[in-house]
């Protein structure tokens, strides 16, 4: 463990509470992708089955069953208790453009061609593209409350301290997954043009406005 | 190889 792999989950716990704690105090999901926040559940679902078979530390189990939660609660949130407020109109990104090529990609690119590993695959792919439904979502309304722009913000962050995790182990212990590494530079590229607008807008206290 | 043992992250 080292502090970049650290704050990383950390922010990546603190982004899946912000959502958490956003949806069920406005007691609304408006703004919220639900069909990002389904492939993020297909994400930890796939990645973390090795939760049965493999004990690697109190920490990671613990942690995998608060993301695995978390993301069934937050769509359970959205797609029973407050469905009333989802925004099917403008959350229409057609997520099997996401779901089908990463898949075939795990069985075309992979370390190893074991059920375990492919889906270990495939959830890597996938979260590198899970947000493009919730950024979709954001440029056609044309705007994002304050709490969900920190939501993305805290979430875009992880995956780029993870990368600065994998170039710490690579000098430090000379270990390194390309497939987690040029998944998560994708992963958080996507974020970059929503960092910029975070930065320049969200931080001076303005609303998240794209131009339209 | 090099993935085995990067399953101990999340």
């Amino acid at each position: 463990m080292n502090i970049f792999r650290l704050t990383g989950d950390l922010s990546h716990l603190l982004a899946i509470i912000i959502l958490l704690v956003k949806i069920w105090k406005t007691r609304s999901c408006a703004g919220i992708s639900g069909k990002s926040q389904l492939l993020f559940a297909l994400v930890y679902t796939t990645r973390y089955l090795d939760l049965v078979s493999t004990y690697i530390s109190a920490y990671n189990t613990f942690m995998k069953l608060i993301f695995i939660c978390a993301s069934y609660a937050t769509v359970y949130l959205i797609y029973m208790k407050f469905k009333a407020t989802y925004d099917h109109n403008h959350d229409t990104f057609r997520v099997e453009f996401l779901i089908l090529p990463s898949f075939v990609l795990s069985l075309l690119i992979n370390h190893d061609f074991a059920v375990l590993e492919i889906l270990w695959t495939f959830s890597i792919y996938l979260e590198s593209v899970a947000i493009l439904p919730q950024l979709f979502l954001v440029s056609k309304t044309g705007e994002a409350e304050s709490i969900t722009s920190h939501y993305l913000f805290a979430l875009g962050s992880y995956r780029g301290l993870y990368l600065l995790n994998w170039i710490y182990r690579y000098y430090a212990e000379s270990h390194y997954d390309l497939i987690a590494i040029v998944a998560g530079v994708v992963q958080t590229v996507l974020y970059c043009d929503f960092f910029y607008l975070y930065v320049t807008k969200v931080l001076k206290g303005k609303k998240l406005q794209l131009p339209a | 190889c090099e993935s085995m043992l990067v399953k101990d992250e999340l």
